[in-house]
């Protein structure tokens, strides 16, 4: 292994990152889960911990760009250069860019994950076969909408599990239409377009507008690939067209005819000598995972390995079962040392099939119509969560706060609702990650802010403000004037208008929530002001004027005068039966 | 009707990767990764031989160091990879 001159490397373990942007070639809860499992690869290892952020200026920022995208090592086309990182420091140093004339994968072909449908967003499964026929792509057979689909399992016809595959008639991504589907026809620059395209920008990206009128509007996203696309050339995202003529002679399938370098091609109009249209045809692509995992490595401050087994080797192979190389681990540990201790992250709920952030999502819509034997089936846009998740049998919740008059119950990454007014059936489970992107799994204490409708969130020594999606943090939980040595904080309770009282063992502290800083005369001790609650109560909060204190499954509730009058289970609360 | 086919190459539009020579590609390659210039002890930098520098993309590389543009460092050099450069002067 090499490490960069000087031994460059980062001055702090808790290292941020940003996704910036997506390529189109992969759902982008795929992109985030394969950002996920590359960090780990170097976690694993070391006392380096990753974190994601979604705004501001973190330590590695990733985005996938092509030939000439902003720094002066301009990429080349598909293949060739797959991507390149930036050794730790400021401003672009500890970046990683891709290169977007790549087709992304896991290395091993397509991985479509489908919407809608009855798969729950299942990868295609290809070939699967539909009424008596093999198919290795989506297809709209079956389909009067255009809509490309796929089953999700090897026989439609036996198992009936379907959804459907990436278009931009399904949802865009990025830009500012909040991954509504293209509106064809649309009007841009006085121009009508009746599909995605590349026109106004310099960057090869396809979009196109979300209502029908970008130049009143100014509403778009960027086109996802669908899987029989081409990669570059001239007409990236483009479908092939079979047949088509090349030099006079007609081709029905992709060709390497006319080229050097052997890959295969097709032409994007049936005649290519006519109208010069093509682009690569659909490969194995490369393992978005196993080019992360390298250029991170890099991020951190490892140069190239002459060893070619070695994660950090130059050279691109695709692994299907990684582990990584000893060379690379001593490498990384000459740099930030081996990790210590055990994992300080509890099990959390599979990322593998996390959604990607909001503005990403497809729309809340059910599409027309379904493969013509199906039966209608309920769509489902947020990402499944495992329904067997019982509420009513967690011993001991994260923390529980209201939130606009109702309770909300956080567990692992999930959370639920109830109220007492009105419907009282317990809603849930919900993600976290949906409505709150960019907080860890396991939280300690959550709770609204009077006067400006702010989520406050903590886990462990750090704490994050929510405005709607917008989010400040994570910041250490110093910063409010808690002493180093707090570990975390337990519960909160809103007092008058700005002030809370942040909980943590025996002691509780005034916080500003103005001045963003705790009062004077701090920290206080529970037993003298809120006599007869247990000492070591892991979730306090305030409800109906209220103020609850929980250990295990049990809650004291505490009235305002200061007496406790209820001693009862936490399930009451949570509605169970 | 058994002559062979003469192979014609295209120029197509848009393409970054053009038709090269594996020399032509060997030689900008090497530049781009670093192995063709060096600083010396002095702190000036020289160019070094095509022949040394194949030396030493090829020690880089974990290849039979011939010097000579063989088909093994043909085939590395035609491998996808990553943009970092090798040898930081």
């Amino acid at each position: 292994y090499q490490t960069f001159d000087g031994d460059l490397k980062w001055d702090h373990n808790d290292i941020t990152y940003r996704i910036l942007s997506y390529s189109p070639d992969l759902d982008a809860s795929i992109i985030d889960d394969a950002f996920v499992r590359a960090f780990k690869v170097w976690s694993d290892v070391t006392p380096l911990t990753f974190t994601r952020l979604y705004n501001g200026i973190a330590d590695i920022m990733i985005s996938f760009g092509k030939k000439d995208h902003g720094d002066f090592y301009p990429f080349d086309g598909k293949d060739g250069l797959l991507a390149h990182a930036y050794p730790p420091g400021e401003g672009v140093q500890g970046d990683a860019h891709f290169d977007d004339d790549e087709y992304w994968t896991l290395g091993s072909g397509p991985a479509i994950k489908t919407y809608y449908g009855n798969a729950e967003g299942a990868l295609c499964h290809f070939p699967f076969r539909f009424e008596g026929k093999s198919y290795s792509t989506c297809t709209t057979e079956g389909r009067e909408d255009g809509l490309p689909w796929c089953a999700t399992t090897a026989d439609y016809g036996k198992d009936g599990k379907y959804g459907f595959c990436p278009s931009e008639l399904l949802y865009t991504f990025d830009g500012n239409g909040d991954g509504q589907e293209c509106v064809f026809p649309f009007v841009f620059e006085g121009k009508t377009y009746t599909s995605c395209t590349t026109e106004g920008r310099d960057d090869g990206y396809r979009w196109c507008a979300t209502t029908a009128n970008f130049d009143q509007d100014k509403k778009y996203g960027f086109c996802p690939n669908r899987d029989t696309a081409v990669i570059g050339g001239n007409s990236e995202g483009e479908p092939c067209q079979f047949p088509f003529s090349f030099l006079g002679k007609t081709y029905t399938s992709c060709t390497s005819e006319g080229r050097s370098d052997g890959k295969l091609w097709c032409a994007t109009t049936s005649n290519y000598d006519k109208d010069s249209k093509w682009g690569f045809c659909p490969d194995k692509g490369y393992s978005l995972f196993l080019v992360a995992a390298h250029e991170f490595g890099h991020a951190l401050g490892l140069e190239h390995s002459n060893i070619q087994d070695a994660l950090m080797y130059p050279m691109y192979k695709y692994i299907a079962d990684f582990s990584l190389h000893q060379d690379d681990i001593e490498g990384i540990q000459y740099l930030y040392g081996p990790k210590t201790g055990p994992d300080p992250t509890p099990p959390k709920p599979s990322t593998t099939t996390t959604s990607p952030v909001s503005t990403l999502k497809p729309t809340k819509k059910t599409p027309n119509t379904t493969p013509s034997t199906t039966p209608t089936t309920t769509p489902s846009v947020y990402t499944p969560v495992d329904p067997s998740v019982d509420p009513c049998k967690v011993d001991k919740f994260d923390a529980i706060t209201e939130i606009q008059g109702e309770l909300h119950f956080f567990k692992d990454g999930y959370y639920w609702k109830s109220s007492n007014r009105g419907n009282k059936a317990r809603k849930g489970p919900f993600m976290v990650s949906e409505r709150w992107p960019a907080l860890p799994a396991k939280l300690d204490t959550a709770f609204e802010g009077s006067l400006t409708n702010k989520m406050y969130f903590f886990a462990g020594t750090k704490f994050w403000v929510f405005t709607g999606k917008n989010v400040l943090g994570p910041r250490r939980i110093e910063k409010l004037g808690l002493p180093v040595s707090l570990k975390k904080v337990e519960g909160a309770l809103q007092r008058g208008k700005g002030k809370v009282l942040l909980f943590s063992g025996e002691n509780y502290w005034s916080l500003d929530l103005k001045t963003q800083q705790i009062d004077k005369g701090y920290p206080r001790h529970i037993d003298v002001t809120f006599p007869e609650v247990p000492m070591d109560a892991h979730d306090v909060f305030l409800y109906n004027r209220n103020y609850y204190f929980c250990r295990d499954i049990y809650y004291w509730r505490m009235t305002s005068k200061r007496q406790v009058d209820k001693v009862g289970y936490v399930y009451e609360l949570l509605n169970c039966p | 009707w058994c002559h062979p086919i003469k192979t014609i190459f295209v120029t197509f539009p848009g393409d970054v990767i053009k038709n090269m020579t594996d020399f032509e590609l060997a030689e900008s390659y090497l530049k781009r990764f670093g192995y063709m210039e060096i600083l010396d002890k002095s702190g000036q930098q020289g160019a070094l031989s095509t022949s040394k520098a194949l030396r030493r993309l090829q020690n880089q590389l974990g290849l039979k160091e011939t010097g000579k543009l063989d088909q093994p460092t043909i085939d590395a050099i035609k491998t996808p990879r990553c943009g970092v450069p090798d040898v930081r002067n």
